[in-house]
């Protein structure tokens, strides 16, 4: 199963991931 | 090498008129590999269809929402108690489970299926400091920004929001959710990558309605606006619910109505979110602010996973979007294969906002979790009958206005569960 997040969010957001990282609930996945 | 490349001398040789030829060739087929198939029904509307390669075709042949049901009935079936602990263990051994961070004591999972929607201990999974957390345990398949309609990392072909939806939103006067129509326009192209370019329109992933189109054009499903439910009783809520009718679903909450718009507004605070008002001039007339962007990322879930999700962020869920589709695998490998997969499955939009603006949460099934359950949604049955009643890209809708008069939505907090995947 899949779940796609879309969302607004400013343009100095980051993702604090990598592709293909493994991740669990309630790790970063990005920042302002 | 300087020397080399300095001096020596260059010869011209004549090229055979084949090889160039076969250049072109060459050329011309990159070029139309790179250009979108477009399949147009009689109306000329771009119709999504199952492209990839030829097992994409057979796993679309094969009746994978009758499979997925099979395959949960057999995870229902009750296991004697003291198979229990070594089956479970053989499980988690192949698919890579931590029997440790599981709540309850092996025996007491009735069946796989019970063992696989499993709660964690509490405490398994601390929270970040940060404004997104990741909503559930898998991998992250891709990422990115949605500018100006086009991925930033990665190319691919897109789709047409028309054709999909086999809504007429260009002479549409009013588009109900995001944006105004003249967005729209503009929203067309809002597109996102999921896996090494294959792009999708975010509309498509999400929904659009158009609220003024005539119930009978058979084109969309009808939408009636219903005035937010009173607080009233579940079983009225039930009645409501309707194919193809907008619906309230919230489970209202408890207590007296001064007490709920007391929490509420403690809540809005403590989220950041201003109140209802704000909010319904956000949503319908909402465009990407200034200094914004639009952001997507995808989590794909293994067999092996915690399959029960969370809320990334502290947001107010307003409606959500059932999609009826396919069921086909969410793995990696098929996402490579089969372009237009998260447009195709089954899938729950749950669409909100939250202090940056929008936000929207889509969970998508896939053959082996047909089943996406939302906690404070009981009305959501997804992997239901065939899917022959319901066109692609038409969806019923709920609105959760009733879970909070002053939010007109359900507010999640951060890492707050939301539902899960089942089996079948």
């Amino acid at each position: 199963s899949t779940v796609v997040l879309v969302f607004e969010a400013p343009t100095d957001f980051q993702f604090t991931v990598r592709d293909g990282q493994k991740i669990k609930v309630g790790e970063p996945l990005g920042d302002v | 090498l300087v020397n080399a490349w300095s001096q020596t001398p260059t010869k011209w040789y004549p090229l055979p008129i084949a090889v160039g030829a076969l250049l072109l060739v060459v050329i011309q087929y990159r070029k139309r590999v790179g250009q979108k198939e477009v399949y147009v029904d009689e109306d000329g509307h771009e119709v999504v269809k199952l492209k990839g390669p030829w097992a994409v075709h057979v796993m679309g042949a094969l009746p994978l929402r009758n499979l997925s049901r099979v395959w949960g009935y057999m995870n229902s079936l009750e296991l004697p108690v003291w198979f229990r602990p070594t089956g479970l263990k053989v499980y988690a051994w192949i698919f890579g489970c931590n029997i440790d961070e599981v709540e309850k004591d092996l025996k007491e999972y009735k069946s796989l299926g019970d063992f696989f929607y499993r709660k964690l201990k509490d405490g398994s999974r601390p929270v970040a400091d940060v404004i997104l957390v990741s909503p559930a345990d898998g991998r992250v398949l891709h990422f990115g920004t949605i500018k100006g309609g086009r991925v930033e990392q990665i190319k691919g072909s897109t789709y047409s929001l028309d054709a999909l939806l086999g809504i007429e939103t260009r002479q549409s006067s009013r588009t109900e959710v995001f944006f105004e129509s003249g967005d729209m326009a503009e929203a067309d192209h809002k597109h996102f990558a999921d896996i090494n370019g294959i792009e999708y329109s975010l509309h498509e992933l999400l929904g659009t309605q158009v609220h003024n189109t005539p119930a009978n054009s058979g084109t969309s499903t009808p939408v009636v606006e219903s005035a937010p439910a009173p607080l009233t009783g579940a079983s009225e809520l039930a009645g409501a619910v309707k194919h193809g009718e907008r619906t309230d679903a919230s489970v209202p909450q408890e207590g007296s109505a001064s007490e709920v718009v007391a929490h509420d507004a403690s809540v809005a605070t403590q989220m950041g979110i201003r109140p209802t008002l704000e909010r319904r001039r956000s949503l319908s007339t909402a465009s990407v602010k200034p200094g914004n962007a639009l952001y997507f990322c995808v989590i794909y879930l293994a067999p092996g996973d915690y399959h029960r999700f969370h809320s990334p962020t502290a947001w107010v869920v307003e409606k959500r979007r059932h999609f009826v589709g396919d069921l086909f695998s969410v793995s990696p490998w098929m996402a490579k294969r089969l372009e237009n997969l998260f447009v195709l499955n089954e899938r729950v939009a749950l669409l909100g906002r939250w202090k940056y603006g929008f936000f929207g949460m889509v969970p998508v099934g896939a053959t082996n979790v047909g089943s996406i359950k939302i906690n404070f949604d009981k009305d959501l049955r997804t992997n239901v009958g065939s899917r022959r009643g319901h066109p692609l890209g038409t969806y019923t809708e709920a609105v959760y206005s009733a879970a909070s008069p002053i939010l007109d939505g359900q507010p999640l907090l951060k890492a707050q569960e939301m539902g899960g995947f089942c089996l079948g």
